[in-house]
């Protein structure tokens, strides 16, 4: 992976090549499959990162949903690169690895990301295109079947937060949700990473009623939040989507909660917006570092639960 | 196309203290093209929040003169867009 590096933002095919790379380099602790192909048709890889034993619970982090959030993708790179690091020789991770399976989807909305790159720095949504608009795109954060275009969403295709024609109507949102309902049976908890407002949180945004697990979500998020705080005082508030940033339906959090994953996670990382989106390369590595005890301090609970 | 450069962009942050200024941000993006950061879309503006928007160079005159003229309270958080894109490239390791 030519001129990869996890402190730099990295373009698709140095990305690309780094997934199989890093897949190549640590069999016996990472695989790689392709879920299907985006849009304008490119794979769509996603990692397995764990020590192989037979029937093990998993957690799902997904990066870059929204292609503008580069500090998203950022991040499933660093959670890669710590497993790999620190397994055999940091017992929480090694713990984690050998009980636990991570499936790391490192950039969901692969074309979005491309374009971001090469026209235009700003762009949010997938690249899709469809009969009887010039307009591009649908928000797959509002694609999925979770109050599908309820509100929070808009129905105009020019919109940055259309809904698409139809529920899973996105290559992409449709190979993740897919991934997913095949293996609900070990999938114990879902992490999707966005970014920014240094925001945690759960079910619901497509309606103001809370999960049957509000109180153990609630006290959950509490601690990765102190737990996140603990290295650089970065504060992130916390609580259920609708209450805590707006109603927004179609989110893949909500989807994931009422498939039956109990354990469901929006972050918003970095920063509160001196530079929104802009995250400078230079907050790449204290933000993935913080990042990394919320997620631990998740994924430990998760393994004690499962 | 050639790459977006985003000279001269601007990305605000507005208080928005009731129902009436919420109005006032909905007819400012019907009338110009707002880059909606926080939240998502003017649909999704909330009492007692704050509004984070990108506007294109042309039209900054307007919205500041829109948000002055209705008595805004709001701050420029990025006064060149293109300046903060450029800055995000700040790898020692680059």
């Amino acid at each position: 992976a030519t001129g990869h590096s996890y402190t730099k933002y990295n373009k698709w095919e140095t990305i690309e090549a780094w997934i199989q790379e890093v897949a190549n380099n640590n069999p016996d602790l990472i695989s790689r499959r392709t879920i299907g192909t985006t849009f304008e048709g490119r794979n769509i890889h996603l990692l397995k990162v764990g020590k192989p034993k037979a029937s093990k619970p998993a957690i799902f982090i997904d990066c870059g949903f929204h292609a503008r959030e580069w500090i998203s993708p950022a991040f499933c790179q660093w959670f890669v690169k710590e497993a790999v690091r620190t397994y055999g020789q940091e017992s929480q991770m090694t713990k984690l690895l050998d009980e636990l399976d991570f499936y790391v989807l490192p950039v969901v909305n692969i074309d979005g990301y491309v374009y971001t790159w090469t026209r235009s720095r700003m762009w949010r949504k997938t690249r899709s295109t469809k009969a009887g608009s010039s307009c591009v795109g649908v928000d797959p954060n509002r694609n999925f079947n979770a109050g599908w275009c309820e509100v929070g969403a808009s129905r105009s295709p020019c919109s940055d937060t259309y809904c698409g024609p139809a529920a899973e109507s996105e290559k992409e949102t449709k190979a993740l949700a897919d991934f997913i309902r095949q293996n609900l049976s070990s999938i114990k908890a879902y992490l999707t990473i966005h970014s920014y407002s240094q925001m945690m949180l759960y079910p619901y945004s497509y309606a103001y009623k809370l999960p049957s697990n509000n109180e153990e979500l609630k006290a959950l998020v509490k601690g990765a939040a102190t737990e996140l705080a603990s290295l650089y005082g970065t504060k992130y508030t916390y609580g259920p989507g609708a209450t805590t940033i707006y109603l927004a339906a179609g989110g893949s959090d909500d989807w994931a909660y009422d498939q039956g994953i109990k354990y469901s996670f929006t972050f918003e990382l970095r920063d509160t917006g001196t530079y929104g989106f802009l995250l400078p390369e230079s907050q790449i590595r204290p933000t993935c570092e913080e990042t990394m005890l919320a997620v631990m301090y998740i994924a430990n609970y998760v393994r004690e639960h499962p | 196309p050639s790459q977006e450069d985003f000279d001269g962009n601007q990305v605000f942050r507005v208080s928005v203290p009731n129902e009436d200024h919420i109005n006032l941000i909905q007819e400012l993006a019907n009338s110009v093209q707002i880059d909606f950061w926080k939240p998502d879309s003017a649909t999704q503006v909330k009492p007692l929040t704050t509004v984070d928007f990108h506007v294109k160079a042309e039209d900054v005159a307007t919205v500041e003169k829109f948000l002055e003229q209705n008595e805004f309270h709001y701050e420029v958080l990025i006064g060149n867009v293109r300046n903060v894109l450029e800055a995000q490239f700040d790898s020692h390791t680059r």
